[in-house]
């Protein structure tokens, strides 16, 4: 009776491909060898089995990383679709791994797969959550940073669908300037 | 068309597949 119904019900299409990707610091091997594709899937369905079937963010060791990015995008500076463009970065303190982190998550996986950012949805390469124990952090990586329109209209989106009060203030990163800057040092482009 | 879903459209669907 289950196979049957879940065969009446056919699945829901996203507009992407979507691949996430798994990362686990080994420093004995080289960065790229420690970043692997875990699968792509493309229909609101096969994105909760996938889901469901994971690690919560969470639960993952300090140095580890999920990202989802479209297919064809690859979660690196220097992929040709995102090497002009940045990230909106949310910075969470230590506490907020417990409280927040995975619904911060969910919703930017679902603000990406639900194509949530009206006519600029097409401006987003992906997304990534880093587990770090200095404290967790959450980006939104679009494709152009000199995009001021697309770039603030994904930001005040995403504020939103996390449910950040108006007195949260998040920035955008070129990642040309996160590349050659260390860390919190990199300039902050755009902020809502 | 483009296909776009809301974050309560897209919930509902989490408790039928995560159970199966």
């Amino acid at each position: 009776q289950e196979l049957l119904l879940a065969e009446c019900l056919g699945k829901h299409p996203l507009q992407n491909r979507w691949a996430l990707w798994f990362f686990k610091n080994d420093k004995s091997k080289m960065w790229q060898a420690n970043l692997r594709l875990v699968t792509k899937f493309s229909t609101v369905e096969d994105f909760w089995a996938l889901y469901s079937h994971i690690q919560p963010a969470s639960k993952l060791t300090s140095g580890c990383d999920y990202s989802l990015f479209k297919d064809g995008i690859e979660p690196m500076w220097e992929d040709s679709q995102n090497k002009c463009g940045g990230r909106w970065l949310i910075t969470l303190a230590k506490q907020q791994r417990h409280t927040e982190l995975d619904r911060f998550w969910l919703d930017t996986l679902l603000c990406l797969i639900g194509e949530m950012f009206d006519e600029h949805s097409d401006e987003v390469c992906g997304a990534v959550i880093n587990i770090r124990a200095k404290g967790d952090k959450i980006a939104i990586w679009t494709r152009e940073a000199e995009n001021q329109q697309g770039v603030t209209h994904i930001g005040r989106v995403y504020k939103e669908h996390l449910g950040l009060s108006q007195k949260v203030v998040i920035g955008y990163q070129a990642h040309a300037d996160t590349a050659t800057k260390s860390g919190s040092l990199a300039k902050t482009k755009f902020v809502v | 068309e483009k296909k776009r879903y809301d974050r309560e459209f897209l919930l509902g669907f989490q408790f039928i597949f995560a159970s199966m």
